[in-house]
């Protein structure tokens, strides 16, 4: 099964349309293996994107020295996919 | 396996053989009322259901929902069981619902995309697309949300088939998305077309590919604003609603862009409960709860459609 420990997914809040096109050439940079969940639309609104752990440093970095807001959505992607499965295999039980 | 659909565990995720197992339940219970029709098999071979809840008549005016077009949203499938179980239920005991299959039918797909549904449970709870292979390409398959041929190709798709919105090399490339395509032509009586997907609230109606405004964009306006209601007057979920392209973005090749395009005037999209913590794995806790406040909303569509025949 494939791992998501440590991904993370960041809601991001971008203000104005230039905000919202720098999001946008996220999404072209496929070294970062992104996965946006709610994609950029239009300022103000949210933009929702799981992040691998290897691309955090980066994608962190990037967001802030464009002055773009974000917060941790989900803090660790697996874990949620643990209690998840952990879940699903008490109601087997 | 649950020994019947009075014991089946509404408020957790199933497997797709679970909720293969719980519509032949459904249809051994229920057998003048749902029966299940196979519409095609998808690319890894795995059949394609849907249930049709009909009192009768020949072709009657109808009903489409489907849930999980989308394989990683895992509360639309756990809610279209749960609204499969709800209709079997209400009929003959809620007037509505009554009304409503007394002169329709409902066909409702609850698992439209097995091959992602299956891949998501064993190998990537993120896969979103289908499983279909693309000449010349390493990655592997289609957002089937993107294949309809609806302003298909066209700016909100992606042509990279590496993309969570590859395109596909042409419209209905995917036999999950022809194969709705050839049973509405087919059955041509098609009044309502429901495709629900997660997450984020909103309720939506065509178009994705075009800033035009539907010609009938009035009445689907007020529609949406009446089933939204009805939404939040259980938990007070609040959702937006409008066009797909004023409300979140251009989207081409969309399901509801196609069948309005069709014809069918009622088409709505759907996408479900959260509105920013859990995203795509919304908490098991919060399936039946989310599928309550949307059967109000499908239950006020359904209705609209039945008073306003065209």
């Amino acid at each position: 099964s494939e791992d998501f420990v440590g991904h993370q997914v960041l809601r991001i809040s971008a203000a104005n349309e230039a905000q919202v096109q720098k999001v946008a050439e996220l999404q072209d940079l496929e070294h970062l293996q992104l996965d946006f969940w709610r994609g950029p639309a239009r300022p103000g609104s949210p933009i929702d994107v799981r992040v691998p752990f290897p691309s955090i440093q980066a994608v962190k970095i990037f967001l802030e020295a464009h002055g773009i807001g974000y917060e941790i959505m989900i803090e660790d992607v697996q874990t949620l996919l643990d209690e998840e499965q952990e879940q699903m295999s008490a109601f087997r039980a | 396996r649950a020994t019947s659909t009075d014991t089946f565990n509404y408020a957790t995720y199933h497997t797709l053989e679970e909720i293969y197992d719980f519509i032949d339940q459904l249809v051994a219970e229920h057998p003048q009322l749902v029966s299940k029709i196979q519409i095609g098999n998808t690319y890894e071979g795995r059949p394609i259901y849907v249930l049709k809840f009909s009192t009768g008549g020949n072709n009657r005016p109808a009903i489409w929902i489907d849930t999980g077009i989308h394989s990683r949203e895992w509360v639309t499938q756990a809610s279209g069981v749960w609204f499969a179980k709800k209709i079997t239920e209400d009929y003959g005991q809620d007037p509505t619902v009554t009304s409503i299959l007394d002169n329709l039918d409902v066909f409702l797909e609850i698992v439209t995309n097995p091959d992602g549904f299956a891949f998501t449970h064993s190998q990537n709870r993120m896969w979103r697309k289908t499983r279909s292979r693309t000449s010349g390409s390493f990655c592997i398959g289609v957002d089937p949300n993107r294949n309809w041929d609806a302003g298909f190709g066209k700016a909100g798709a992606s042509s990279n088939p590496c993309s969570d919105t590859y395109h596909g090399k042409t419209a209905n490339s995917e036999v999950e998305v022809k194969s709705i395509v050839d049973f509405v032509k087919n059955h041509g009586n098609i009044k309502a077309f429901i495709s629900i997907h997660s997450y984020s609230q909103l309720l939506l109606y065509p178009y994705g590919y075009t800033s035009e405004p539907a010609p009938d964009q009035k009445e689907l306006h007020q529609v949406a604003k009446s089933a939204v209601t009805a939404l939040a007057s259980l938990y007070g979920t609040k959702y937006q609603y409008g066009s797909i392209i004023d409300t979140i973005y251009q989207a081409s090749g969309s399901t509801v862009d196609w069948t309005y395009n069709q014809g069918i005037k009622y088409s709505f999209t759907f996408e479900l409960r959260d509105t920013g913590r859990y995203g795509f794995l919304l908490p098991a806790s919060q399936i039946i709860p989310t599928a309550q406040e949307t059967w109000l909303a499908l239950l006020t569509i359904m209705e609209h459609t039945q008073t306003h025949p065209y």
